[in-house]
């Protein structure tokens, strides 16, 4: 059966949406199917994929309340094999409403269930928070979250905090959840300061960073104007073979065929 | 009296912590008396100006529920003339305590009322979200918000939705609120699309934004581990000197004597 990942940490702008849209990419590209989940109010991955979220009819949103099946509001991106479940201007709402809800923790597991029966990898790319809305996520990965982390002193300190989370969240909603890898980002060959952020980082979490780290790239911020993948906008590009060579990781550590 | 302004962006990772600590301590260095309130659970400005927020006894979320005054919390910084109201892991858990009460909106305007006779600038950085602390940040503004915005695509993108919500609040909740000035971030310009977004940002709010754009420079995101602002660490840098003349601009566009 298929995987199901959160793409998660709750520092902003570390590489989330960006690491979700294009290690998706790079999977389609090698024949499996694949489905993103935009679970972030700001709708990122929507937009990244080509999609306006302001004009589409379905969203995430509607799977919540259980008005519509996943099926019913998939859309197609312009990267055969990459299907995404859109997110829109209504989901900052959900917050709110999932807190007066019962099991209100699981009801993106609830809603999503089945995808895995359809799509070989299924990404969810989480807002820049540990509120709700990430905690359905965390106990949908049913096979682990997928942690981006921005090579600097403001987000590796967050990652203590983060870890500490989502062990919070295994014990009381999700004995599955593990972190899958960690995913250096925007790494800068230049400055001292990325080398000892990952240094530090493989020091106190060893065998769980990925070998690859993502080089900072000005293509990879880009391809989100032209509504297309890193492989659409600049296939032979520095971003576009780091995230390939970390797809390739990633089926290896899901232990995927 | 004094000013109190939000720094706020619900994308993530913009700079909103990097322009609050370093637009206070340039305005600290040229002898006003300033304050940062940190309202991010992340506790990013507070570990940012040198201070541990797991080890602080009284932090903002003790502000919250009546159990302390500012001045029982207040904290001095390395930069003299420079002082923090903290924030600590427990202010996570604010964010739905404050859904099921009365006021919900003004909580953190009424927490805070006086500061503004006891310093000349006040500034609450934000979290990466359009939440009930977020708000409570944008009602508490007296005098406003700052909006820094990352030169690139996704940030750009969420620009127009952030105003639309700022609107919102305006309405509702704080007639006074309005935008003090937009603040492009991260400009790096050896690229196109830095270049592409600030000429965007320009033509659609003229006059609002600040007209010394923030280079992305590494000394910003390595002063955080030293505890100091850009001062502190490398006061000579282009980050220190655009950040200089920033805090200029918003004397002038604030009116202090
Ligand atoms: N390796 C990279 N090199 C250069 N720019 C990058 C890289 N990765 C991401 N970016 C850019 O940095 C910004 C932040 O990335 P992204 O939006 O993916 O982060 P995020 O963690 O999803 O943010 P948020 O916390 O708001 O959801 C975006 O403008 C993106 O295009
Ligand atoms: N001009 C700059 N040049 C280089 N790095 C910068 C600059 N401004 C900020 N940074 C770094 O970029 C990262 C994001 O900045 P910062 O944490 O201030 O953003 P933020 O909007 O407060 O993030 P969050 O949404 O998580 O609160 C940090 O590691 C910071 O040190
Ligand atoms: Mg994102
Ligand atoms: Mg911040």
């Amino acid at each position: 059966a298929g995987r199901i990942l959160a793409v998660a940490n709750q520092k902003g702008g570390v590489g989330k949406t960006t690491t979700a849209v294009n290690v998706a990419a790079a999977l389609a590209r090698s024949g499996y199917s694949v489905l993103v989940v935009d679970f972030d109010p700001q709708a990122n991955a929507t937009s990244s994929l080509g999609l306006d979220p302001r004009v589409l009819q379905g969203n995430v949103y509607h799977l919540l309340s259980g008005e519509v099946q996943p099926s019913d509001i998939v859309q197609e991106t312009s990267t055969p094999g990459l299907y995404l479940i859109p997110a829109g201007p209504d989901l900052a709402g959900a917050e709110v409403e999932l807190v007066s809800m019962g099991g209100r923790e699981s009801i993106l597991r609830d809603a999503l269930a089945g995808v895995e029966q359809q799509y070989d990898v299924t990404f969810v790319d989480c807002p820049p928070s540990l509120s709700l809305l990430t905690v359905n996520a965390l106990v949908a990965a049913r096979n682990g979250v997928l942690v981006p982390v921005q090579t600097e002193y403001l987000p590796l300190e967050g990652l203590s905090r983060l870890m500490e989370t989502l062990e919070v969240v295994r014990l009381r909603f999700n004995r599955m959840l593990r972190v899958v890898g960690i995913l250096m980002t925007m790494y800068d060959a230049r400055t001292n300061l990325s080398a000892e952020v990952v240094q530090e980082v493989r020091a106190h979490f060893p065998g769980l960073v990925f070998q690859e780290a993502i080089p900072r790239s000005v293509r990879l911020s880009e391809a989100p104007s032209r509504g297309v993948s890193i492989f659409g906008h600049a296939p032979t590009s520095a971003g576009a073979l780091s995230y390939a060579l970390v797809a390739e990781e990633l089926v290896y550590r899901l232990g995927i065929p």
